[in-house]
């Protein structure tokens, strides 16, 4: 479901040019639950960032569903992204000005869901993140973990059949993090592909691949399901 | 060093009152190593803005060094900030125009060190949080793990006497985490008072003593050293 050839993102700034990731080839397929973990600058977010297509490689390939991303335009991406992908960012992104609800609702606006429906779903998927008291609430009303469960509410809201997710507990305290990780597992059996970038070890046993990477490289890739 | 009577914090949101501290009183002695935990939305980072001077609270008091800061106007309170307190923001509140050295450089400008001073120290702190060569980077050309470290190395640039830091870990690697943890418990060593809000269990192993909150009261606190 999700290719990368040979992808490399070189950053340039000028007198110094920073190769976040230097060769990076691996496959996904549909269904799998991949957890990627490797030190902090490694190019994790960066990786994420261009599998979910919010970011294009300075060079080699990404297909998402067998389909080459280099070939779509910018709004053909941004239509994929709003049905196929879900993505959770590691610092969040919500919108400052709208309340917890309405960034819920967000995505289902692109995706044309009519007014009653998407609120339902919305207040559905906050009380899901345990926000059902929060709905009005905006960012700046919000704790750290409650923003960070308004994003992975977001990132649900069109139902996508793949599912990124940046640090998605991080903010969180073990109870609400297992939460969290009770939902993706459910959202795994019912199919969907998800894929975790996170630095808690013990989300190694939630997952079926582990990739390591360290560097912009990757270091190495398990198989997890024994453990 | 510092200490809380009664502390009440409600957020009037017109038809909604949320009382994120319900009346919270506890005594920090100098010198020690507090960790607090507690569910999401407990009120840890309202508790540690208020303690940080960064916010006042509804009722009751807050001492500093003995000194109550209900009786101090904003530009005191300012001035006690940025040569007591050293602030480890749960989201960072980096300055985006800023390069990670300018960010650290900052309390040290309103503190008058002049440039060639604070700029030798600034960098002397990007290195030791392994930032060495990321001085130049703004904060949206790095990783999430390495602003986190830029906002430690700014709360570290006065050499204040008191550390807050809000889950100061949260976007680390296990091993960048601990090289955290290496410099706080140096720091305690060297006779700073250190209050972290953490996540993170293992951190228990780090602190003499926890405060556990939930839904904005002390649930308990509890002596750490022979754990
Ligand atoms: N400006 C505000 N207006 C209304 N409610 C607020 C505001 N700021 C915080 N709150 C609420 O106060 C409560 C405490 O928030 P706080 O940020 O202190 O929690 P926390 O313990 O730090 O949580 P986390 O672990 O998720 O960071 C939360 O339930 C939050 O929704
Ligand atoms: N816009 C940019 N310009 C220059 N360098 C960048 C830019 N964005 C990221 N980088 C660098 O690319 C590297 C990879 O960043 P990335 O955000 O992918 O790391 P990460 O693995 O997600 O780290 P963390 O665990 O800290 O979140 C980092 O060293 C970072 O400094
Ligand atoms: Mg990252
Ligand atoms: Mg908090």
């Amino acid at each position: 479901v999700v290719e990368f050839i040979n992808v490399k993102k070189i950053y340039d700034m000028g007198e110094v040019k920073v190769e976040a990731l230097k060769g990076i080839s691996f496959e996904i397929l549909k269904g799998d639950y991949v957890i990627i973990m490797g030190p902090s600058g490694s190019g994790k977010s960066t990786l994420l960032h261009i599998m979910g297509c919010l970011d294009r490689p300075t060079s080699g390939k990404v297909l998402i569903d067998g389909e080459d991303t280099s070939k779509m335009n910018d709004s053909k991406l941004a239509r994929l992204r709003n049905q196929k992908i879900g993505f959770v960012f590691q610092s969040f992104n919500l919108l400052s000005k709208l309340t917890a609800l309405e960034n819920v609702e967000l995505p289902m606006i692109y995706a044309g869901i009519e007014k009653r429906k998407r609120k339902k779903r919305a207040i559905e998927l906050l009380e899901m993140v345990g926000l059902g008291d929060r709905l009005n609430h905006r960012p700046n009303q919000l704790s750290g973990g409650q923003q960070q469960r308004v994003a992975i509410a977001r990132a649900l809201a069109n139902d996508p059949p793949i599912i990124l997710a940046d640090e998605p507990t991080g903010n969180l305290d073990t109870k609400s993090g297992e939460e969290i990780l009770k939902i993706f597992k459910m959202l795994h059996e019912s199919g969907k592909t998800i894929i975790v970038v996170t630095h808690d070890p013990d989300m190694i046993h939630e997952g079926k691949t582990l990739i390591k990477i360290k560097d912009g490289l990757i270091e190495g890739v398990e198989v997890l399901e024994f453990v």
